[in-house]
C-alpha cells in the first residue's frame, strides 16, 4: 500500500541523514527524495549527496569513494529499518581512503551486536577490525581450501610528511 | 539468529568438503585473488534459495558444480548446507540447529532438505519468512550492488525500500 | 585495411600470451580469439583466460582480481604494440591482492624506462614503488591543493600463521 | 616525448594555481576520497582534446568550471595547461618546451593555445598525430576502462586494437 511504502521511505529517510553524516561529517548536506510525489510508488528515488561544502550537480560528479560511501550509507539506512540478521560485505572497502575504511569498520562494529557480519577484504586495517579471520587459498590447481589465520604481527604505519 | 556454519563440498572451486565456523559477531575473509572468497558468498545465495545463475556470476546454474581441473575430475554433484543456531527459536522449529541443504546433480536433478529431510524450495521459502533472511536480501553486498544503486537502473532504490518495507 | 588490422591482432595475440603469462603464471592458458574469422573487421574478440589450471568457460566466471588482471594483460598487449610516451593508472590496484599489485609494478617499473607512468593509488605498496609522490587534499572546503610527499617511513609487514 | 608540468586553474575542484611537476619516471598521486586525484586525470584529457563530457564525468562541458563552495565562489573559466619536454624535437615545433593550453568560459566560449598563441583545436591535433597523444589514449585507464574491455560492450576491445594499428 501507499501508507506502508510512504512510512517506510520516510524512515529509510532519517536514517540516511544519520548514517551519512557519520560517514562522512556532521554538517554535511544530503537527502532522499521521491522525485515524483505525485505518484509515489512508480516514482524513482533520488539521492542527493554533497560532502563537506561542496556543490555536486548530481552523484555521477562525486569521486569513487565518496560514491561507494553514499550507496553503503543507503544500505545502512535499510538495514536499520529491518535488520537483516547477517550481513556479508564482498571487498565494499575497495575504494576506500583508510579513514573511510576505518569509519566504515566502527559502523559494523556497532551493528555487529545485533548482526552477524562476514566481511571479505584485501585492506590491512579491516582485518585488523575482525574477530576471527579465515585465509582461503588454493590447495591444488583449481581447488579451494580454508585455514583459521592468526593476525599476530602487524604494522602497517604510514608516516607522509609534506615536503612542500 | 545466528549462523552456526557452512558446509560446501562440489561447489565451484570448493571441490573437497569444506567447513566454515561463523561463531563470531565480525568474521573476516581473506586471500589471494581467485582463491575462492566471493565463491563462499556465492554458496550461501545458492543454498538460501538464489534462482538467477547471474546473479552467481554463470551463465547457467549448472555452471556452480565443480568443473574439474587437469588433475582432478568434475564433480558428480554439488552440495552446500547453512547451519543457523535456532535457541532463541527465532525459526519455528523444534531443534536448537536448523540446517538446510541444496544439491544439484551433474543429471539435472536438484534437492532441498531441512535438517537432512527432503523438502521443497517453498519449505525453505516459508521457514525464513519475515526473519530477513533470504537470497535477494540488501544485506549481502558486493559491488554490483553498489553499482546498481549508483545508477538506479530499473529503480533499483525503489524496489529495495519496498522489499525491506 | 583488414591486412594492417591482422598483422595488428597478431602481434597483440603475441604480446598478450606473453604479458598474461608474466602477471599469472608461466603454465597458464590464454589466447585471444577472432570469433568470426570469415569476417575479421566485423567480428568481435574472444579473450580466453585460464589461470593455474582452471577451467572456466568464459571470462565471467573469473574472480574480481583475475579479471582485472587480465583487462591489464590486454591493455599492456596493445601498449607493446604501440608504446605510448605516458600512462595514467587510476586506482587499477584497488581489487589485487599482495602478489598481484606487486607482479604489476614490477611491470610498471620495466616500461617506465620507455614512457612516464602517472600512477593514483590508495595501495601502500604501490606508494613504495614510485619514484616521487604527490598528495592532494582539500585545502579548504571543496578546493583542492596539492603538496609533495615523503615516504620516509612506512612498514607494511603482515604474518599470517595458519592455525588450523 | 615527455611530460614536463600541468597546470590547473578554476578546473574541477582545482579553483587555485596549481603545478603538478612530472620530471621522474613513476610519479604516484595520493589521497583522501574526493580530494582530487581524478579531476587531475580528467584535467589532462580535457587539455588534450577530450570532447565527451561523459567522459570526464560530467552532464556537461560546462560543468568543468570550477562550481564554487560556501566560501568561495565560482570560477569565471578554466584553464589546464600540459607543458612537453620537446628537448628530442618529437613534436614538430621548433621549441624545447611545447605548451598546449585549453580554456572555457562561463560564456561558453572556448580558447586553445599552443605556446600561448590562440590555435584551433585541430592543431593540436595535427601536432599530436602519429606520437599516440590524445584523450582517447587506451593509455588513461580508469575502472571504467577496465569494465568495457571485460564486456566488450560495442566491440569496444576490436576498436582498441584498430586504433593502435
Ligand atoms: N564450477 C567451477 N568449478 C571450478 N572452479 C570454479 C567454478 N566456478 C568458478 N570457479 C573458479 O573460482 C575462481 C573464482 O573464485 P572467487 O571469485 O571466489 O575468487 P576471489 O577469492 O573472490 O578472488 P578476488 O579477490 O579476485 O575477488 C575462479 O578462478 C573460477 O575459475
Ligand atoms: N566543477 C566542479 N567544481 C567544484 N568541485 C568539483 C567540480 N567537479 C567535481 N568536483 C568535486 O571534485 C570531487 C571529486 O574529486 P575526484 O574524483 O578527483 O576525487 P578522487 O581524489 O579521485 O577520490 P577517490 O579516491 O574517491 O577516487 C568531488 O567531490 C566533486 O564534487
Ligand atoms: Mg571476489
Ligand atoms: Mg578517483
Amino acid at each position: 500500500s501507499t501508507t506502508k511504502y510512504l512510512e517506510a521511505f520516510e524512515e529509510v529517510r532519517e536514517n540516511f541523514k544519520m548514517v551519512f553524516r557519520s560517514l562522512f561529517t556532521e554538517d554535511d548536506d544530503c537527502d532522499l527524495v521521491i522525485t515524483n510525489p505525485g505518484s509515489p510508488l512508480e516514482s524513482d528515488i533520488g539521492i542527493i549527496a554533497k560532502p563537506k561544502g561542496k556543490r555536486p550537480q548530481s552523484l555521477s560528479q562525486l569521486s569513487g569513494g565518496e560514491k561507494t560511501l553514499t550507496a553503503i550509507a543507503f544500505l545502512f539506512s535499510l538495514y536499520l529499518l529491518k535488520p537483516a540478521p547477517f550481513c556479508i560485505f564482498d571487498e565494499l572497502d575497495a575504494p576506500l581512503d583508510d579513514t573511510n575504511v576505518e569509519k566504515l569498520n566502527k559502523i559494523i562494529r556497532k551493528f555487529s551486536k545485533e548482526s552477524q557480519f562476514i566481511i571479505i577484504t584485501h585492506n590491512k586495517a579491516t582485518m585488523a577490525a575482525v574477530d576471527v579471520m579465515y585465509g582461503v587459498y588454493m590447495e591444488q590447481q583449481g581447488i579451494s581450501g580454508l585455514s583459521q589465520v592468526d593476525f599476530r604481527s602487524f604494522e602497517h604505519d604510514l608516516v607522509l610528511e609534506r615536503v612542500s | 539468529m545466528r549462523f552456526s556454519r557452512l558446509e560446501i563440498k562440489g561447489f565451484k572451486s570448493f571441490a573437497n568438503d569444506t567447513v566454515i565456523h561463523f561463531n563470531e559477531n565480525v568474521t573476516g575473509i581473506v586471500g589471494p585473488n581467485g582463491s575462492g572468497k566471493s565463491n563462499i558468498v556465492d554458496a550461501i545465495r545458492w543454498v538460501l534459495g538464489e534462482q538467477k545463475s547471474a546473479e552467481l556470476r554463470l551463465d547457467k546454474m549448472s555452471s556452480v558444480i565443480f568443473n574439474g581441473t587437469k588433475n582432478k575430475k568434475p564433480a558428480g554433484m554439488a552440495q552446500v548446507s547453512l547451519i543457523f543456531d535456532n535457541t532463541k527459536n527465532i525459526l519455528p522449529v523444534d531443534y536448537n540447529e536448523v540446517k538446510i541443504t541444496r544439491i544439484l546433480y551433474q543429471s539435472g536433478e536438484s534437492e532441498y532438505r531441512l535438517n537432512n529431510v527432503t523438502c521443497r524450495l517453498k519449505d525453505i521459502y516459508s521457514l525464513f519468512a519475515d526473519t530477513g533472511v533470504g537470497s535477494n536480501t540488501y544485506a549481502i553486498i558486493g559491488f554490483g550492488m553498489v553499482e546498481d544503486l549508483l545508477n538506479n537502473k530499473d529503480n533499483y532504490r525503489r524496489m529495495m525500500i519496498e522489499q525491506a518495507a
